[in-house]
């Protein structure tokens, strides 16, 4: 599970 | 961060301004799709909502409050300011076959059922498509100003530069983004027939004509 995606690219 | 990231940043940067640039000094919009720059303002707003509880750095902050605003202001420009200028029967492309179809598709493919992570999901498939109006509209018209050639070429060279920056990131830090990389890929050869007249006539000094 990937409850916490950081998305850190614009 | 790293170098593709960086040049494609400035890159999209360097679009954003060529595209202000050109309705400036031609006091016009034409030959730009107000479709196109409209999903851009979606897509940003769509995307960058995390503003308001993710923090990743003031270089990322600081470039999602300029892309929000510069597409606000794009939008403007066009529908207000230049609008004697816009001509809408060439700007004829059904954006509900864009939004609708990304939508559903970032409802089934995403990396967690929730509202933040679904906006983000849906303004990735977007952006891969958004260019889609802008580039029918060439079509159309069979033509275009060399400074909008400029400005969709820095556009398209940003999101080819996120490919290498991805592979640099699976070498260096085991990061794999199924999502970014799929959409990325797709928005990048949505740019290849462009990309050829780009460099075969404008690049020699010649107009951006296709062939009838």
């Amino acid at each position: 599970d990937e409850g916490n995606v950081v998305h850190d690219e614009l | 961060m790293n170098v593709f990231r960086l040049l494609g940043d400035l890159a999209h940067l360097a679009s954003i301004f060529i595209l202000v640039h050109k309705m400036h000094i031609t006091r016009s919009c034409r030959g730009i799709s107000f479709k196109t720059q409209a999903l851009y303002v979606l897509v940003f707003l769509t995307r960058y909502l995390d503003l308001f509880w993710a923090w990743i750095s003031w270089y990322n902050f600081l470039m999602k409050i300029f892309f929000i605003s510069s597409s606000c202001y794009i939008l403007y420009l066009v529908h207000y300011r230049f609008r004697p200028t816009y001509d809408p029967s060439l700007d004829t492309f059904k954006v509900e076959y864009l939004v609708g179809p990304c939508f559903v598709l970032a409802l089934i493919f995403n990396y967690h059922f929730d509202f933040s992570e679904i906006l983000w999901t849906f303004s990735i498939y977007l952006e891969a498509v958004a260019i889609f109006p802008q580039l029918f509209m060439m079509q159309r018209t069979g033509e275009a100003e060399t400074i909008t050639t400029h400005y969709l070429a820095a556009l398209g060279v940003y999101r080819a530069l996120y490919i290498p920056n991805w592979i640099y990131r699976y070498y260096t830090e085991g990061t794999v983004d199924p999502i970014a990389i799929v959409a990325g890929i797709v928005q990048t050869g949505l740019y290849l027939d462009f990309f050829y007249v780009y460099v075969t006539k404008v690049l020699q000094g010649q107009k951006f004509e296709l062939p009838a």
